[in-house]
């Protein structure tokens, strides 16, 4: 209904608003109904000022900083509304040393409510694991799984040499 | 509700029976060299959680989620993956609050033929549906972010980012 | 002409379907043209099959995969034609180490008729290197770039963590 | 030919005249933390090749590439990039072989005027295109990798494919 859509959409805008500052050491951003006279339809638009620039067109953000905003928003409707699992398939693959810091950090706030199954090649981010499975094709063109200890997992990310390596 | 097990067989690049116990509360990494099956588990959960579009799992048509061979392996004549959930308050919709673990499976046959099940018991599509509403699972939910797909929702249209506060609504 | 595209298409095959297996360790892959009996206007088709994999369409690829599969082309037409310089921007993201590896390795072979300027936030990618610049915003929202050692290099991609990181 | 530098003022996020000097040989490699403006430079070199789509240079309009200034600095009313070239064989086209130095220059007053350069004296754009005719450099050619982009010759269509053999013919 208008009444929920309006409430939900009013609360998340507060999670997104505090979390975006926490991600970028500054600046501010926020959503913005396309129509906010018809609740029922309208869209709903992300405005984002990093710090120090100046209000732009979101296209003009660098790649970590378009990874940044949408984790932003992503953890911030988590955090008005857990879901059970967060699945995330290499979303640090853009983040620098300082962003992949925050992101792990945030990351862990929000195991509190839901389990996180993230599938990253960043040793960074593999520290913040409780589990870790490893898949393999150790017979070529069939997957299997198996669950590895930390330390063995470094060693299974650097797979024997193939000749012509 | 919590993610317990991940069964698949005959999956994508998994010709056997592979299953995966997550732990119950924290952070499970996934690692692997490029190419051997990571980003095809990803595709399990969403395609048992009830994925239509083949194009979305990265295929031409449905059947391409059947094990294709390799080349010490013949094709698989069936994919299938089931999902089991861990339902501690019972918190889940009257139907299955009885039961302390649910499971969603789907499978589908070289010849087509696929089918839905919840606990064993076939079903349609529409109650796996109802099962994960509200929850942010499944469909436009905001809880599986693909490869790739990260800045979808800063390049997104406005009206497709309407549809992910929806899902928490 | 016919004969000139005929040929230069035929030349950049022989180097692609050689590289492609020194990038996968093994595997084959070519190009093939949908319509033989339309040189002019004819499109160029990548047929892709990973070692120990079915011949499959090239959407079921991963994303390293994709991204080696791609690079082998590109230097494939660098090998049979270098262009002055080349410019790569964070095409190491989706790579895991040892993919990472070939393609440092090939860059190197590939300097020798091209300058190369690699943008990278992978420390394995630094090291091959001759000459590092860093981009830095110390005025928020202004760029400059100084040019560092390698030893500074590491500490420019560590930036001080800001507030709220 | 063989880069040499690249200069470039109130050009996206560089407010201030900034020289870069490539090395002649080898791998020259640029660092520095999200947003800080390495893919700025990118477009910097494509827009002086002559880029004709403000989208493809990730803006609404091309007045975008010109520094729209920041919460210290107010906005420029000018772009200008400038790339130069060794030309030790003077292996260019007649018109230029007898400079050992090629550089161009692109620039875009906030007027709307813009204007293309070779070697300070104004030109067309068709003279830069001719200049790096039949080298890989510029239009469809394949000496540039944008950020995100590196696997769309695998999945674009056969005749943009076919595209980057024509740049090499
Ligand atoms: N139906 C199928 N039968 C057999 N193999 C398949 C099938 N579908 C996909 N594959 C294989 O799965 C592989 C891709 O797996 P996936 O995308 O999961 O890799 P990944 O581990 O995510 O790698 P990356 O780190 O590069 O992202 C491809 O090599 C493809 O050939
Ligand atoms: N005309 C302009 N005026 C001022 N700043 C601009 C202009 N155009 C783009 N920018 C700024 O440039 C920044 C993006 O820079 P760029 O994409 O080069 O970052 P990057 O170094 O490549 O980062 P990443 O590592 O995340 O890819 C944005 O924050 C944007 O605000
Ligand atoms: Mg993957
Ligand atoms: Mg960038």
């Amino acid at each position: 209904s208008k009444k929920r859509f309006n409430e939900v959409y009013k609360r998340i805008n507060v999670e997104f608003r505090a979390l975006f500052p926490k991600f970028f050491g500054g600046g501010e951003a926020f959503l913005k109904l396309s129509d906010p006279e018809d609740l029922l339809d309208s869209g709903v638009e992300i405005i984002a000022q990093p710090p120090g620039k100046t209000m732009q067109n979101l296209t003009l953000l660098s790649g970590g900083e378009k990874a940044m905003t949408a984790l932003a928003l992503i953890f911030a409707i988590f955090q008005f509304k857990p879901s059970p699992f967060c699945l995330l398939d290499e979303v640090d693959a853009p983040l620098d040393d300082a962003n992949n810091h925050r992101f792990n950090a945030h990351v862990r706030l929000l195991t509190e409510n839901s389990q996180f199954i993230i599938i990253t090649h960043n040793k960074k981010t593999m520290e913040i694991g409780d589990a870790m499975f490893g898949v393999t094709m150790e017979e070529p063109g069939s997957s299997k799984v198996v669950s590895v200890d930390f330390e063995r997992g470094q060693k299974l990310i650097e797979p024997p040499r193939r000749k012509g390596a | 509700m919590r993610l317990l097990r991940l069964e698949l067989a005959g999956f994508k690049s998994f010709p056997d029976k592979v299953s995966i116990d997550f732990i119950q509360d924290g952070v499970s990494i996934v690692v692997g060299p490029n190419g051997c099956g990571k980003s095809n588990i990803v595709d399990a959960i969403r395609w048992v959680l009830g994925e239509q579009s083949a194009k979305h799992l990265r295929g031409a048509q449905m059947e391409d989620v059947i094990f294709g061979g390799s080349t010490s392996r013949p094709a698989a004549g069936l994919a299938q993956v089931t999902l089991s959930f861990a339902n501690p308050e019972h918190d889940s919709i009257n139907k299955y609050s009885e039961f302390s673990e649910i499971s969603v499976t789907r499978k589908l046959f070289r010849t087509g033929e696929s089918l839905y099940q919840i606990n064993k018991t076939n079903c349609r599509l529409s109650d796996i549906r109802e099962l994960f509403m509200d929850t942010g699972i499944g469909g436009k939910g905001y809880s599986i972010i693909e490869q790739g797909k990260i800045d979808r929702i800063v390049t997104s249209s406005a009206l497709e980012r309407r549809a992910l506060i929806d899902e928490a609504a």
